[in-house]
């Protein structure tokens, strides 16, 4: 073997290859890669945000495992060991989801519905995630829905602050929606970091029935049953620094007999 | 497509090759104007491709290919290993005609790719057996 031998070479004819040429390489590139394209509209420079910053921490988890070799299961400090210690209850089987995860797509947030100070109680508010592209022949193996919860003023620090997620899995005009709890943590009002919730079974509703997508409500409540408003006791939301606000993160898995494309 | 090589001694029909026969490229290197198999590193840059935009990592990646009398053309729905086996199946249907093949990867490594899609998600793809660290060329 002469290993080596053309390195750069191929990398710097591609400069000198005609305008069509260069378009036939970029698609079999992408094809080999399975990417579907550039984006359209053609995206603009983005700031960074909350999904690509967590997406990036994964990608270099993943590449650190690969170079380690299979069957390591090296998650990322912010993967598996999030700054709240409720999280740590995800710690494990979101490792092994990790690491056996073919795909990872994070989904921003497109519907913020609140019902705040202003209005009567209980508060809550709403999240709303578009599902639709998703890899083809995969399934999901989990599905979490990541807020930020800042620091506040005027909050008793020792206090526990029970945080519910719920499926909204059916609106009713003039009445209350139906609601299917998806996950539930306690968390300490005087900590900070991104809380984890567990919404696998919602997003596998979702992906049978995307019509059935009304998204996701949270409450936040005292221990004594008292609802407060996500914004007051620190849950970023929209209108957050972009570095925290919140999104959902899917784990797929390609399907264990693929359909191969007939040759 | 099948290369016809006349130099080789004809066999008889019932003679089956014996799976650890020496294939017609075994001994290096290989003479009769033939380029003997290498293997060359070919390094995709996606900023080079101009996709720096909406494939936020990595910067690029090192793919290994052979390039000799024991090529596989790595095409978007084969990899090399296929190539490899399909070339074995038919040198031993038609042994005159199509050496055997004597060349596959020993380890393939995976790649990982975090893009944008048109909803401004962000994709995190993982190839398992992607790229070819070594072969047996």
């Amino acid at each position: 073997c002469v290993c080596g031998q053309m390195e750069g070479m191929v990398h710097s004819s591609f400069r000198r290859l005609s305008g069509r040429e260069k378009k036939e390489m970029q698609k079999e590139i992408l094809s080999i890669l399975g990417l579907p394209g550039r984006p359209r509209p053609h995206p603009p420079l983005r700031p960074p945000s909350s999904a690509p910053l967590f997406m990036l921490d994964l990608y270099h988890a993943v590449s650190a495992e690969g170079d380690e070799g299979p069957g390591v299961g090296f998650i990322p400090e912010s993967v598996s060991h999030p700054a709240l210690p409720t999280l740590s209850t995800h710690a494990a089987p979101l490792g092994t989801v990790v690491s056996e995860a073919d795909t990872v797509m994070s989904f921003v947030n497109l519907v913020e519905h609140e019902r705040d100070l202003l209005q009567p109680r209980p508060y809550w508010k709403e999240f709303r995630f578009d599902l639709t592209p998703l890899p083809q022949g995969e399934t999901v193996t989990a599905a979490e829905f990541r807020i930020y919860k800042t620091l506040t003023m005027g909050q008793r620090a020792n206090r526990t602050l029970h945080i519910s997620v719920y499926e909204i899995q059916r609106e009713k005009r003039y009445r209350e929606p139906e609601l299917v709890l998806l996950d539930m943590q306690s968390v300490p009002a005087g900590q900070e970091g991104w809380l984890a919730f567990d919404v696998t079974t919602a997003s596998n509703h979702w992906l049978l029935q995307p019509r059935s997508n009304l998204g996701i409500r949270l409450y936040v409540e005292t221990e004594d049953d008292r609802s407060l408003s996500a914004g007051w006791v620190g849950l970023v939301g929209r209108r957050g620094p972009r570095s925290k606000q919140p999104f959902m993160v899917t784990f797929f898995r390609a399907s264990q007999a693929p359909c191969r494309p007939p040759r | 497509a099948l290369r016809h090589n006349t130099q080789r001694r004809k066999k008889h029909k019932n003679d089956l090759p014996h799976p650890n026969r020496p294939g017609l490229f075994d001994q290096a290197p290989v003479s009769n104007g033939r380029q003997a198999c290498k293997k060359h590193e070919l390094y995709v840059s996606f900023s080079d491709l101009g996709w720096k935009d909406w494939v936020l990592a990595p910067p690029g990646y090192s793919a290994y290919y052979c390039d000799g009398e024991c090529d596989y053309p790595l095409g978007s729905c084969m990899n090399a290993t296929n190539h490899a086996l399909i070339q074995l199946v038919v040198h031993l249907i038609k042994p005159d005609e199509v050496p055997k093949a004597c060349c596959a990867p020993t380890k393939l490594s995976p790649i990982s790719v975090l893009f944008y899609d048109d909803n401004n998600n962000v994709i995190l793809k993982k190839h398992r057996n992607m790229v070819v660290k070594t072969c047996g060329c």
